[in-house]
């Protein structure tokens, strides 16, 4: 109660014309903002525990300590320095809203899960290079991830993000495509002579790279005009269907 | 083929009349539902907006905004009309008096005065474009300590400006007010509409009053009214609003134009009583300050209620984050 009752006063106070209007002196201004920012950031501590009594009721699991970001300068200690991390929000309001949720963020790729346990769609991306002569916030976080959050009338939603380890996979797979195709090739050597002879080949082994998934199969073939070319196949059966 | 033969521009317009007239019939004769000529002629009337390689688009599923081969966006389009559409930023310049009469009142905390009728330019360049399933963002650079990003997020019928700005320089000793205008093709007659701190929409006008005759002697700060939460101007077709995260002085002052102060950085004090100038001294550089504005286009006259939106700005949903370390996906 007394840490509401600290927001209370502070809103209180703001009620000044002078605070509402912004014709205090500089000042009263810093004061202010340093008691609204002190009281906020306490009453953050009523929302946490309500979150931690509504989504974990049976403390069964250990107690998330949930903290009030700066996302106004996209900054985030919490999600910037955590491998994995959970953003629970509330809406205020009394109806539906679809809310874009921007996460502070170092580079990498992300997952975030909605309630119901599904990967959802989400974007990274950068946060804006500091402009000349525009002093800048002092975060780690370079990217923002962000996604669409659906919402009830006074609803709490908890989403889990977790930091998927660096490119793993695709680097696998790309490393999979060239030793399968060294190897293909390999075998091929004495049959048919294969030179990337332009950029537009290359640029076409790298599109195949970028398709192919481990366990794919190849399939080369000449072409009616007496052309070679050669396919990805993701499918077994896609091989009868070839016209050889 | 017909028109390309004609010399004058009497006979091409002769041709184009008769070719008006067969379109019409054709289209009389196959049932194709228009009401009357009035539609006819409206439908002549729509821009046609044709794709050139040297230009692109940021959009969602409800419009687009479509940019030159500079990156300056000069379109909004909307599945069923296109308007010009320009987002500029300048800044104004405050007065310096003696504040010994109203005439020699410097701007200040209280008063804004502006020294010219034109503001200050500034330049500015669209320096990236990120395209995404979630949100497409336009990055804007300006020369005078402005960034911004213009955002437009899947599924929503706005498009958001999030701007940077300050500190503002003084080191020409020029107290300074910046502003954006979102500048379209709608004829609003000088009409627009602010809410006025909240409470009630109020219409204005243009160097008006509606309860006494008006000569300004400001024409610029005559003109500024407080916009707690929307200001917004519209035509017989379309209606354009501007939702602000804060209070804001807002304007209109040129046709189909909305005008918004974001920040200002003054040198003198306007002897109204705060007694100090409103030029952040104390970190010695000045503020940088973080906004957002939406930007809706709706149908004018349509029974269609901001407040929600509003709403939606202004109580946003709380957002708390925690350290998941000691907590697997599958626990949570």
């Amino acid at each position: 109660e007394f840490v509401l009752d600290e927001l209370r006063s502070a809103l209180g106070v703001m009620q000044h014309h002078d605070a509402v209007t912004g014709t205090e002196k500089e000042h009263v201004a810093h004061d202010y903002e340093r008691i609204l920012d002190s009281a906020i950031r306490d009453a953050s501590l009523i929302a946490n525990q309500a979150f931690n009594k509504i989504l974990n009721p049976n403390e069964s699991l250990p107690t998330l300590s949930y903290k009030r970001c700066r996302f106004n300068e996209s900054s985030c200690p919490v999600s910037e320095n955590s491998e994995q991390f959970v953003v629970t929000m509330y809406n205020p309001l009394g109806w539906d809203v679809k809310q874009p949720i921007r996460v502070p963020v170092t580079e990498g790729t992300y997952s975030v899960f909605a309630p119901n346990g599904d990967e959802i769609t989400s974007q990274l991306i950068k946060i804006p290079d500091p402009v000349k002569n525009i002093p800048t916030r002092k975060s780690k976080a370079t990217h923002e991830i962000v996604f669409m959050a659906y919402l009830h009338p006074l609803g709490i939603k908890s989403f889990f993000i977790r930091k998927n380890k660096k490119d793993k996979r695709e680097t696998k797979r790309t490393k999979d495509f060239y030793l399968n195709v060294n190897d293909y090739f390999k075998n091929l050597k004495d049959n048919i002579d294969i030179v990337i002879k332009s950029e537009e080949n290359l640029k076409s082994y790298n599109d195949m790279a970028n398709n192919y998934q481990s366990g794919d199969n190849f399939a080369s073939f000449n072409t009616n005009d007496g052309k070679y070319d050669e396919k990805i196949i993701k499918n077994p059966q896609e091989l009868e269907t070839i016209d050889w | 083929n017909v028109l390309k033969d004609k010399d004058s521009s009497k006979e091409y317009f002769d041709e184009i009349e008769k070719l008006r007239v067969g379109v019409e019939r054709v289209l009389e004769k196959s049932g194709y539902p228009f009401a009357n000529e009035e539609e006819l002629r409206m439908l002549s009337d729509e821009p046609r907006i044709v794709e050139r390689e040297d230009e692109s688009f940021i959009e969602n599923e409800h419009f687009k905004l479509r940019l030159d081969s500079s990156g300056q966006i000069t379109h909004l389009i909307l599945p069923d009309r296109t308007l010009n559409m320009r987002i500029q930023f300048y800044y104004w310049t405050g007065c310096i008096g003696n504040n010994t009469k109203p005439s020699e009142r410097s701007s200040g905390a209280y008063i804004f005065r502006p020294e010219t009728t034109q503001p200050k330019s500034m330049s500015f360049k669209t320096t990236a474009k990120h395209q995404g399933p979630v949100v497409q963002e336009l990055w804007i650079e300006g020369d005078k300590n402005l960034a911004a990003s213009v955002r437009i997020y899947h599924e929503k019928q706005f498009f958001e400006v999030d701007y940077v700005v300050g500190p503002i320089d003084i080191t020409d000793n020029t107290g300074k007010e910046y502003i954006v205008r979102y500048e379209s093709d709608l004829v609003n007659n000088g009409i627009f509409y602010t809410d006025s701190n909240g409470r009630q929409t109020l219409k204005r006008r243009l160097n008006e009053r509606p309860q006494w005759n008006l000569t300004l002697e400001e024409p610029i700060a005559g003109n500024y009214y407080p916009v707690t939460n929307e200001i917004f101007i519209e035509d017989k077709d379309t209606k354009m609003t501007i939702l602000t995260d804060r209070s804001q002085g807002g304007t209109s002052l040129e046709e189909g134009q909305i005008e918004l102060m974001l920040h200002r950085r003054l040198l003198h004090d306007d002897a109204f009583g705060v007694g100090e100038a409103l030029n952040e001294t104390a970190n010695g550089v000045g503020l940088v300050v973080r906004g957002k504005q939406r930007v809706l286009f709706r149908n004018a006259g349509e029974n269609y209620n901001t407040t929600k939106e509003i709403l939606a700005m202004h109580l946003e949903p709380i957002v708390l984050v925690a350290d998941a370390k000691g907590l697997t996906y599958d626990e949570w």
